[in-house]
């Protein structure tokens, strides 16, 4: 079976949706095997893969609600074995629609284990910047959790309180829940506060924080108007090898343990 | 009474906690009386302005729980003129807590009118990263609205389902509800993304747009971190400046109202 990897952080902006499209696009370069699932109410990951609006005909919202399974919602990308299950705006009331249900926190792992994802490598689940049922969902449904981390102060205060709510939910849902890992984003070496956060994170946490680094790279932001990831629209930047670096940290990792 | 103005954008890291304090800050600087309301349960804004954890002791979750006025909430912060009701992780929980109560989605309009804000000339409300019941509730509560709009491809996507939202909530619950602006923030004429979303924006909002613009300046991601608004960490800085900038044309475009 796949290995199931939530990507999430409730800090806004630190670079979830970037990651999940560009490391997926690494893995899927390197012949794995990888399906996305967008549970942004936004759909930045849909809209980053040039996915547009007509398209998302079955989402991650009809797969929440029961309507469909996981394998009708998937839809294939320009890049050659990554696909995606799409998002729309209606996910955001889902906290509210399932409320009342007894199975509400794992709706996306029995989604996933239902559907016949055999054939996939990976499965990357980018989520909203909250710590609400959407990615609560997802965190039950995952393996491991990778979190990027903007190196700002901001977003330094949330970690805590992410990697608590991740042993709250290894003890009372999911058993196999690891934290695969902390990713150092938009990294500015000539920015002090860069290298108090890398210091800070890396005396703290230890191994748990990945080598690679992602750079702040414009080619990063530029990429999505185009419906690609960076590593189609520009191969060569540094933004894209550095995604490459950490699929291919990713793997090690995923393989020792 | 004072004029409540709600700083909202579901897309994550665009600059609504920034805007939100260092606005505040640039407002008081003038002379003005100004309370800003803490809504997000990760409470940078809180942080930003060094209030510790211990001092968060009533805080908004307890005035939407009704626990607490929001009177006995407000702190003092090191800026003269500029006060703040704090906010702590419970807040997350505040979807499910008032999920069956009818006045839900009034609690914050009707515990800041219940309070003698008679002193205060402005209440601006950091909202989180999403359209939740947090968000509502501060839409409801306000007179207008700002949104902070990072210059970026994925900030330009949400903007239409934001503005959408205000509509539906001034048609619904809150009908002196305006659009106060769209401010851009982190505009860095070096990248052609940023001339790219300003020229999108202004051609289709317009007047809704701000003249005043927040360049990126590391001095804003710095300031946090000493638990004090830019003005104070480094007046001088390009980023304190457009903040003041920006206080004055929010005062022009309220008085012209
Ligand atoms: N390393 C980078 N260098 C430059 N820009 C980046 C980098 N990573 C992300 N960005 C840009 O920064 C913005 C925030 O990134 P992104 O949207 O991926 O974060 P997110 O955590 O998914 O946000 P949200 O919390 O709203 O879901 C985007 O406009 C993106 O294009
Ligand atoms: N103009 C700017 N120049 C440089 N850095 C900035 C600027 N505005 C904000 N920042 C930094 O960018 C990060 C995101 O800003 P901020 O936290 O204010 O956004 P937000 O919209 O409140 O995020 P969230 O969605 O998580 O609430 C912060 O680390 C902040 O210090
Ligand atoms: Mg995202
Ligand atoms: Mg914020």
């Amino acid at each position: 079976p796949p290995r199931i990897i939530a990507i999430t952080n409730q800090k806004g902006g630190v670079g979830k949706t970037t990651t999940t499209i560009n490391l997926g696009a690494s893995l899927a370069l390197m012949g794995e095997r990888v399906l996305l699932v967008d549970m942004d109410p936004q759909g930045n990951a849909s809209t980053g893969l040039g996915i547009g609006q007509a398209a998302r005909d079955i989402t991650s919202y009809d797969v929440l609600m029961g309507h469909e399974t996981a394998g009708a919602a998937i839809l294939p990308t320009a890049t050659p074995g990554l696909s995606i299950i799409p998002a729309t705006p209606d996910l955001s009331s889902i906290d509210l629609e399932l409320a009342g249900e007894r199975d509400r926190i794992t709706r996306l792992r029995n989604a996933l284990r239902d559907a016949d994802l055999g054939r996939q490598d990976y499965v990357l689940i980018d989520c909203p910047p909250s710590l609400n049922l959407l990615t609560v969902n997802a965190l039950v449904a995952a393996d491991g959790v990778l979190v990027p981390l903007q190196c700002e102060f901001f977003a330094l205060e949330g970690i805590t309180q992410l990697l608590r709510t991740v042993g709250e939910i290894r003890q009372s849902s999911n058993k196999a829940l690891i934290t695969q890992g902390i990713i150092l984003t938009m990294y500015d070496q000539r920015n002090n506060l860069t290298s108090d956060v890398e210091t800070d994170v890396r005396e703290n946490l230890g191994a748990l924080v990945f080598k690679t680094v992602i750079p702040r790279n414009v080619r990063l932001s530029e990429a999505p108007s185009h419906g690609i990831p960076a590593l189609a629209y520009d191969p060569r930047s540094s933004g894209s090898q550095a995604y490459v670096a950490l699929a291919r940290e990713l793997r090690r990792r995923v393989r020792a343990r």
